[in-house]
């Protein structure tokens, strides 16, 4: 029996937005812990791990460890009929091969039940090392994704370097090429506004934008992404979700032949 | 061109 209650619905609206251009059909795993996914997109590059802990849900009855394979594009249609206040809780019995949305309204005025249909999912987890980065970009969400679509408009790759003087983001194209530096900004009115670099030591890697502009999808749950990076290792972009946990996305560097 | 590389170069499975 899995029962799990997000008052806060629209948390779980915007995390499906944010990863169902990524990845087509993932196994949602539930656990004492929380609420978790881990996928790839279809070609291999990215990796998108979700955790909501436990403790962030209302109520969080999860009896044996479960793991349910779904369509992210249904789950998405589903959700979209949840107004953005509504109360979602999600409900699956033991061996069952569906699972139940359950949308509340504020005032208890309109419960709505969607049933999906679960599938099956062959997907193997990757074990992703604890790592120590060669350089940690902190910044607001909203300036990122501009960037990334910026840049997108004059080539399909970004550098994405970082020294002393900042983190610079650079592409090159047919029409010409563009650079995009970023300074340590901690002087401003509200702490999300605030661009943090922690550097150990310079770093430069390149990476598909086509990717980066996908993650940016992400945007709506949190003021601020942070960019790990570190030379031979994907880098990750990670937007927490309120509180309660997690998106990190991982991509793989692309390397000179 | 650079050379785009895939997640299972970096993580193993578990």
């Amino acid at each position: 029996m899995l029962e799990l209650r997000l008052v806060q619905g629209s948390l779980l609206k915007k995390v499906l937005e944010a990863i169902k251009e990524l990845v087509t059909d993932a196994n949602f795993d539930c656990s004492a812990t929380g609420f978790s996914l881990q996928a790839m997109d279809s070609s291999h590059v990215a990796l998108v791990a979700l955790l909501l802990r436990s403790e962030g849900f209302e109520h969080y009855r999860c009896d044996r460890n479960l793991s349910m394979g779904m369509n992210l594009n249904n789950v998405s249609k589903m959700l979209r009929c949840a107004g953005n206040d509504d109360i979602i809780t999600l409900k699956a019995d033991d061996g069952s091969d569906t699972v139940t949305f359950m949308f509340e309204s504020p005032n208890q005025d309109k419960i709505a039940d969607f049933e999906m249909k679960l599938m099956d999912i062959d997907s193997e987890h990757l074990g992703i090392p604890e790592a120590e980065y060669h350089a940690i970009v902190k910044m607001p969400s909203a300036e990122f994704a501009r960037i990334c679509k910026d840049l997108s408009s004059i080539g399909d790759t970004v550098v994405i370097s970082v020294t002393k003087e900042g983190v610079k983001f650079s592409t090159r194209g047919d029409i010409g090429n563009a650079n995009i530096v970023c300074r340590q900004n901690t002087t401003v009115d509200k702490p999300e506004e605030a661009t943090i670099i922690e550097m150990q030591e310079p770093v430069s890697l390149t990476f598909a934008l086509r990717y980066m502009n996908s993650f940016t999808k992400a945007t709506p749950l949190s003021n601020t992404v942070t960019i790990s990076l570190s030379s031979e290792l994907p880098v990750v972009v990670e937007y927490k979700v309120a509180d309660m946990g997690y998106i990190r996305f991982y991509l793989a560097p692309k390397i000179e032949d | 061109k650079p050379r785009q590389q895939v997640i299972s170069r970096f993580f193993a499975p578990k």
